[in-house]
C-alpha cells in the first residue's frame, strides 16, 4: 500500500 | 436517474477571483482514488460560484477524466485549467457519491 504521507497528500489551489 | 444510480453534476466555475480556492485530497493508488474536495476557501472563485461543496468527488476537469491519475497529476491538471488564458472558466464534473462511476 502507498506510504502514509502520500495517502494524506492535499493540494490547495 | 434511478434510485440507486449515482448522479454527476457539471459545475462551471468562472475565474472570478485570483485563486480557485479549493483543496483536494486523493488520487489513483490511494484510499480515495478520485480527488475529493476537502476545502472551499471564502473569496475564491469556487466559493463565488456557490455550486461546489466540500466532500464532492471530481470526476472530470474541462472534460478530461481524472480516473487513473495520481494526486500530483490530477492537481497539475486542475492548476493548468485555472491558469490557462484560453477559457475564463473551469468545468468540473462532480458527484456527491463517493464511488467510481
Amino acid at each position: 500500500s502507498p506510504p502514509k504521507e502520500y495517502e494524506d497528500e492535499v493540494t490547495f489551489f | 436517474p434511478g434510485l440507486l444510480e449515482p448522479t454527476s453534476t457539471l459545475v462551471r466555475v468562472a475565474k472570478s477571483a485570483s485563486t480557485l480556492g479549493i483543496a483536494i485530497e486523493g488520487g489513483a493508488n490511494t484510499r480515495q482514488p478520485l480527488p475529493r474536495i476537502v476545502t472551499i476557501q471564502r473569496g475564491g472563485s469556487a466559493h463565488n460560484c456557490g455550486q461546489l461543496k466540500v466532500g464532492q468527488i471530481i470526476l472530470e476537469v474541462n472534460g478530461v477524466s481524472l480516473r487513473g491519475r495520481e494526486h500530483r497529476d490530477a492537481a497539475r491538471l486542475i492548476a493548468e485549467a485555472f491558469k490557462t488564458k484560453e477559457r475564463d472558466y473551469v468545468d468540473f464534473l462532480v458527484t456527491d457519491f463517493n464511488v467510481a462511476l
